[in-house]
């Protein structure tokens, strides 16, 4: 069966979109079948794929609030497969809270589709709004991007309480599967005391795997292509490719 | 009469609290009576300026939700005054979305405060939901942080489409004051890249001044201390100063 896998944090800019489109792009080219699903309207998601928006028809939009039958759309990446996200979306949040079942909305429209991939990874808005809900009430886990900086680290407990609230009261299989630390730069001693911080509250829950501050990372996006596309040997797009191998060896473990 | 300015942008980990915290303390610095009001349910403002939670008595979810009267708490900054936020407000936009006039609320309850103020700089989250409408309808004008990265620039232009629309239905009198280009780092292509972007297609509404990306700004509010307190030779604050001094200097030649 797949996993449905929600990219979450409330922080903004913490390399939740970078970490969705670079994450799915090393697990499909080891073979797994991937599907990203867009729900910020920002449309970031879609946009690293190199997807304009007037390419984007069948979209989140149409799952959330339309309710018709959405085919995901191949990628330039073999085995991964995108529903994209357009600015439409922002209406969807609004709309969303007046409908009964609001929260389950997402969970309904993936159970169709999810089960065509071996993994759902959904990249979420920096909000823990409506969306965000749908998000983690339709996943088996979330993996949690969270960015070397002090504002990054006092958000992560809210963050884990609302995960808690969620589980207790819609979704009892949701989990915390890892924290993958980001934007992380050896000789800035903020970066590497946040870090010694949270390997100490969390242990386990972080990946060994840390994502490196890297300008091929933030360059690949106007190349409307993922960093394993735009340059394979960066450290960037080499962290990606480890942070992979580490979640399917932990998955084989479990 | 006191300038309202809401601090926007939609995506996320631009800079917007961190432009809001420095900015306020510059123009304090230079004698301005200066209100900042937190509207992010992270809080990450009221953080910026030492304030621990447990601190925060009248809140901005009191300002939004309750319509109490709040006063403002003063902080370490001579002339700077906060309204703080607390996790609270994070309900706060469910709620306010089934009440009516409920995009006024700010504004109202403003209306009695921001006269005893030259500057009331707001710093909202990242989204465009019912926050940050508040804050667009209670403002006169908008400044947006902008990251010099390209998933920001991509951005610009729903958030500049968003205040039109705020402007022709609820605020006629709000404008774009300026955008302000921030964690620029001239050795990186991308980063003057996007500079010559923006400077090109929005000309004299951004301004002169940039934000250079300098660890000792995201250093600071580890300390609980503005940039300019924790350490006022670095690029950073300067930075921040020169902003300050440009905007009093486009605002006398209005
Ligand atoms: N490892 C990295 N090295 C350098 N830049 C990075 C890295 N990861 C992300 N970035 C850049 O940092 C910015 C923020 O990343 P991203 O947009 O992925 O965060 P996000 O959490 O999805 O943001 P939002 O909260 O707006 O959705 C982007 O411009 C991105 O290109
Ligand atoms: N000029 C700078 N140099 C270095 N780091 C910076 C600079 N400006 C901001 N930062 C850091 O970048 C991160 C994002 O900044 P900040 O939190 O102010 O953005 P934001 O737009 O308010 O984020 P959010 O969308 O979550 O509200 C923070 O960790 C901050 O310390
Ligand atoms: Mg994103
Ligand atoms: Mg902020």
């Amino acid at each position: 069966t797949s996993r449905i896998i929600a990219i979450a944090n409330q922080k903004g800019g913490v390399g939740k979109t970078t970490t969705t489109i670079n994450l799915a792009t090393a697990l499909a080219a080891v073979g797994r079948k991937v599907l990203v699903v867009d729900i910020d309207s920002q449309g970031n998601a879609s946009t690293g794929f190199g997807i304009p928006p007037s390419d984007r028809r069948q979209t989140s939009y149409d799952l959330l609030a339309a309710e018709t039958a959405v085919v995901p759309m191949a990628t330039m990446v073999p085995g991964l497969f995108l529903i994209p996200a357009t600015v439409d979306l922002a209406g969807a949040e609004i709309e969303l809270i007046s409908t009964s079942g609001r929260q389950e909305k997402l969970k309904r429209a993936l159970g169709d589709i999810a089960g065509d991939f071996d993994l759902v990874l959904i990249d979420c808005p920096p909000a823990l709004g409506m969306l965000t809900l749908n998000a983690l009430v339709a996943a088996d886990e979330v993996l949690v991007p969270l960015q070397c900086e002090f504002f990054a680290l006092e958000g992560l407990s809210l963050l884990l309480s609302t995960i808690e609230r969620v589980r207790e009261a819609y979704n009892p299989r949701l989990r915390v599967s890892g924290i993958v630390l980001t934007m992380y730069d050896g000789r800035n001693r903020l970066s590497r005391e946040v870090v010694a911080d949270v390997r100490k509250v969390m242990g386990e829950k972080v990946y060994r795997t840390m994502i490196p501050r890297n300008v091929r990372v933030s360059e690949a996006p106007s190349y409307g292509k993922p960093v394993l596309l735009h340059a394979f040997d960066s450290s960037g797009a080499q962290a990606y490719v480890h942070l992979a191998g580490e979640m399917l060896r932990r998955e084989a473990a479990l």
